[in-house]
């Protein structure tokens, strides 16, 4: 059998294309399939009792687990393939092995399905999880899965768990609010606290466990459209980094691409607390991106991918085109320090974070 | 900014809005 298998990374051959020393060129996996590529992830699969950390990568009607054959080159492993409605985005469920969600749709999300890794490597095995109109999807900690769907009349809020086998072991409804739910951001170390941001501009506030509706914050119309990406808790007061939605772009000097900003839960009051901003000399708004740990990354309209250390509060690395082409997503893995930034024609680089 | 404005601060705001809202 003819094994798809990745070009071996040459570092010295892309030392030009960085400003930075923070990232190292690892590998470079090359996708076939020809059409355009939509997203990167990466996840456990577990084997015989041994963990490995896998690729996953989503182009319009196939995702592919990419499993490592040495610490820089992986092998395309197996594949999943789709019909009818391409593939949106993937959908990283914390700790699950051998598990991976994808939301399915054309502009907006129809379906969700669950893509389990098979035993025998031959066994196509996916299971419909949600249908209908989904607004917005999360994987959440002990292996849950959050989504809102339905109308605002009839919105729905519903977290799944999965049980070891990859099937639903409980299904229960959160209290939807009256906006439209359209992103879900999980508080750091607490369990039990589910964030999502509105249509209408609000962070609403859940308990995961009961199913209550805590609070609804308003906050500043200017945050509209913004998506959660981080969220902790430090002294009574909840933390959140946006994306910065840049709506007064070319009215200022600065140029903000994420921001921090504070709410008070107990009184609903909330302020900015930090601008992440591109460095002086750079163009380009916050396309999509990502934020682990203290580390956030963005693609820009420039096509160049930006880093921020968030605890220095300056951009620590810039990442232009590579072979004349512009960066389409970026995520950091889950499973180990690396970076894996993706071009629309299906190249997936993988870097090292040093 | 200044996060004192954002008025008094309770460290089990999680529990507290939990017994306050309804079920």
């Amino acid at each position: 059998r003819l094994v798809e298998q990745t070009e071996m990374a040459d570092p010295s051959a892309c030392d030009d294309s960085l400003n930075s020393h923070d990232l190292q060129l690892v590998s470079k996996l090359k996708s076939a399939s020809g059409s355009c590529s939509v997203d990167v992830s990466a996840m456990w699969w577990e084997r015989a009792g041994v963990k490995e950390s896998c690729i996953i990568t989503a182009c319009e009607y196939v995702v592919a687990l990419w499993k490592p054959l040495d610490a820089k080159r992986w092998k395309k492993n197996y594949t999943w393939h789709f019909k009818e409605i391409p593939v949106l985005q993937i959908v990283p469920v914390p700790d699950v092995c051998n598990l991976v969600c994808v939301a399915l749709g054309n502009l907006e999300i129809r379906e969700l399905r669950a893509l389990l890794c098979p035993c025998d490597d031959k066994s196509d095995k996916q299971v419909l999880l949600k249908s209908g109109n989904i607004e917005a999807v999360a994987g959440l900690t002990k292996r849950r899965l959050v989504s809102s769907s339905g109308t605002l009349d009839d919105q729905q809020v519903e977290v799944m768990t999965f049980a070891e086998d990859g099937g639903i072991n409980e299904k229960h409804f959160l209290m939807p609010p009256e906006e439209a739910v359209t992103t879900f951001a999980e508080v750091q170390g607490m369990e039990e606290t589910l964030l999502g941001t509105t249509g209408m501009s609000s962070i609403v506030i859940w308990n995961l466990k009961t199913g209550q509706l805590l609070k609804k914050v308003h906050i500043d119309e200017s945050y509209h459209g913004s998506v959660c990406h981080k969220a902790y808790s430090d002294m009574g007061l909840l933390f959140l980094v946006l994306n910065h939605p840049c709506a007064k772009d070319g009215q200022s000097l600065e140029k903000p691409v994420f921001q921090l900003i504070a709410i008070n839960p107990k009184t609903s009051l909330n302020v900015g607390v930090m601008l992440y901003c591109l460095p002086h000399g750079q163009a380009g708004r916050f396309l999509e991106g990502d934020v682990k740990d203290h580390f956030a990354a963005a693609v820009l309209t420039s096509g160049t991918i930006a880093i921020w250390d968030l605890l220095l509060g300056h951009c620590t690395a810039l990442l232009p085109p590579v072979s004349d082409q512009n960066w389409s997503f970026v995520k950091w893995s889950s499973t180990d320090s690396h970076l894996l930034a993706g071009q629309k024609d299906g190249n997936i680089f993988v870097y090292r974070c040093t | 900014c200044n996060v004192t404005d954002l008025g008094p601060i309770s460290l089990n705001w999680f529990e507290e809005l939990s017994s306050e809202a309804p079920p």
